[in-house]
């Protein structure tokens, strides 16, 4: 948008497509157009500043997402228990790995548990993880119970004294309810086990996902209580724009976003660069 | 639904011989909301949008449906003509290996597709080899394997540090000597703009001259569908595309976006996570599926 720009019906329609096209969805891009709308207004009817709807749209996006409670969770007593959630494919095993390397780097003793029992060769994928980061792994047969491999694998971390256990589950639609329904039985093994309980719930979601991934939020929450997101595959093209209705409907924030496919590519959110991003 | 909000947009139509441009207005508009919230890339929107129009405007409303009825069957025409219509492969000379090889973004199902195709083929009395290609993803190999065993379908795969493009060369040469006579190829997942990987695809290509190349895509994706489904396309010129989690919520408005930014046919569905869970594509329950 070069010089001025009439903050007219054509203008707004190419800004909606921006977003549209960020997957930020129907309803919340119209919520944004209405609220640039409103600060327009202050303009009454001279020509916008270059580059102000844009600029204004994104501190719009970024008001949706600031919030005190985006850093991740660490329990007063450790060990820290992290159970990481999320539908097929997403990238939950990598983003353990990751966020083991990280955890080891700055002197914990982790332990991850490979929690899902049903992907062929799961827990050796994430063995190979374990092994990166340098941590160890608490894993069992293909096909075994994951609520009880759960359960050994908390003991197996006090046994080990560890500050932080990450807990891997298979991935599952949110449509499966007997799938869903296992989520929650796990979930409850972990309370029981310590109080406080999951510390965090991370929800692992790809950029690409369209607005099934609203729905996918309030599902595994329902189920599960998620504390948080991460936003996987940034290295691509997609923007991840549905996670800032799952900010605004479910109050959930992004807390880690993944890079790429490397132990190192996972990095804090950063609302800023997410906002701008969308209109690159 | 979409009908009973064509019904209220349409309702002053009731009546009336001919639908006029204003009186569809809002129907498109209806139309158009229904597409975004099924993920369908805002330039196939447009498109699907002047069809109807196109087609709409004019039309006399026949007098046995309802007016929001009527727009229903021509949206739902279009809709299944811009999905499948003319969609099909071209058939495969007869006798030699055939070769199948699937490609796509990580995540979206590429492994699993491999496994399923080859059961597929199998009970359809061909003789599939499953090439364990993907040599990046920690026990890629091991799960082809796993996965392989599941379906008594043979993997070739070769020790740790050898390259995709001597796996597949080696694949073709083990195929020829143990008579299987289809190779399915799963490669890594990567990323369309990542163009040494893209240059890989491209090497394995010209090495195995397939001649069936699978864009596997996870119906979930939202807009960024076209993104990826033309950068490999127009790196590979692919055959067709598989989507994939079908037994999802997704409405899967990504097999229209994909159908139109690159015109190839979407070949199959997967619809689940069992080794049988893959059948033939039907454009006419996709549209149902997008109309909600
Ligand atoms: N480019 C890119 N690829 C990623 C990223 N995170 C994960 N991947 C890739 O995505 C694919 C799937 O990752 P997984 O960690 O197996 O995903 P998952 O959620 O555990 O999958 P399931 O257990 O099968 O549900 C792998 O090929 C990863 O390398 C990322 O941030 N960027
Ligand atoms: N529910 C469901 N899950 C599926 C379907 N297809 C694949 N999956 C699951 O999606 C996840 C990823 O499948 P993979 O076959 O490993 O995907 P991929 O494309 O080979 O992944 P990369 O090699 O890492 O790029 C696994 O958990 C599969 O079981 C499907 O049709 N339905
Ligand atoms: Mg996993
Ligand atoms: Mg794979």
């Amino acid at each position: 948008f070069r010089g001025g720009l009439k903050l007219d019906d054509e203008s707004l329609e190419q800004l909606e497509e921006i977003l549209l096209a960020a997957d930020v969805g129907m309803m919340t891009t119209q919520h944004l157009v209405a609220g640039l709308r409103e600060r327009a207004r202050r303009f009454r009817d001279k020509d916008v500043p270059a580059d102000w709807a844009m600029n204004t749209l994104k501190e719009l996006i970024l008001d949706e997402l600031q919030h005190e409670t985006s850093a991740p969770a660490l329990a007063e007593n450790p060990p820290t228990i992290v159970l990481v959630v999320g539908v097929n494919g997403v990238g939950k095993t990598t983003a353990i790995g990751k966020l083991a390397a990280r955890y080891v780097r700055e002197g914990m003793t982790v332990l991850l548990i490979a929690g899902d029992t049903f992907r062929a060769a799961a827990a050796e994928q994430l063995a190979i993880w374990a092994e990166r980061a340098g941590c160890e792994i608490h894993s069992a047969q293909e096909g075994a119970d994951p609520a009880s491999v759960v359960y050994d694998g908390l003991a197996h971390a006090r046994r080990l004294g560890a500050h932080m256990v990450i807990i891997d589950t298979a991935g599952r639609l949110h449509t499966k309810t007997h799938l869903m329904a296992e989520l929650s039985k796990i979930r409850r093994v972990i309370e029981r086990d310590s109080p406080g309980a999951p510390h965090e719930t991370l929800l692992v979601q790809d950029a690409s996902t369209g607005q099934t991934g609203l729905v996918q939020a309030r599902v595994f929450t329902e189920a599960t209580q998620v504390t948080g997101v991460v936003l996987t595959k940034l290295d691509g093209t997609a923007k991840g724009g549905v996670t800032i209705a799952i900010r605004r409907e479910l109050g959930l924030p992004v807390k880690w976003m993944g890079v790429g496919e490397k132990l190192d590519d996972l990095e804090l959110f950063d609302p800023e660069a997410f906002a701008a991003a969308i209109f690159n | 639904n979409l009908t009973d909000r064509l019904n209220q947009a349409l309702r002053r139509v009731r009546g009336q011989s001919h639908l006029t441009e204003k009186n569809i207005q809002e129907a498109l508009r209806e139309v158009r909301l229904a597409f975004l919230e099924a993920d369908v890339h805002v330039g196939a929107v447009k498109e699907f949008i002047a069809r109807v129009r196109e087609r709409a405007l004019g039309q006399e409303v026949l007098a046995s449906l309802e007016p929001g009825q009527h727009a229903i069957k021509v949206v739902y025409e279009e809709l299944t003509r811009m999905l499948g219509g003319d969609a099909l492969l071209d058939p495969i000379p007869a006798g030699g290996l055939i070769v199948t090889m699937l490609c796509g973004l990580q995540g979206s199902g590429k492994t699993t597709a491999c496994a399923k195709l080859a059961l597929k083929m199998k009970n359809e009395g061909r003789r599939p080899l499953l090439v364990a290609a993907d040599v990046y993803r920690p026990a890629a190999v091991e799960q082809l394997k796993v996965l392989g065993e599941k379906v008594d379908v043979p993997v070739f795969s070769q020790p740790q540090g050898a390259r995709p493009e001597q796996i597949v060369e080696r694949a073709m040469a083990f195929a020829r000597a143990e008579g299987r006579d289809l190779l399915i190829l799963d490669t890594a997942g990567r990323l369309h703009i990542d163009e040494r990987m893209m240059d890989e695809l491209v090497r394995i290509r010209k090495l195995a001259s397939p001649q069936r190349i699978f864009l596997v895509i996870d119906s979930m994706v939202g807009q960024d569908a076209v993104r990826q489904a033309e950068h490999f396309n127009s790196r590979l010129d692919v055959s067709g595309v598989i989507l994939s989690k079908l037994d999802g919520d997704a409405r899967g408005g990504v097999a229209l976006s994909v159908r139109h930014a690159i015109g190839k046919p979407i070949v199959f569905a997967s619809v689940g996570e069992k080794p049988a869970d893959f059948e033939a594509f039907h454009p006419d329950r996709m549209a149902g599926r997008i109309l909600g």
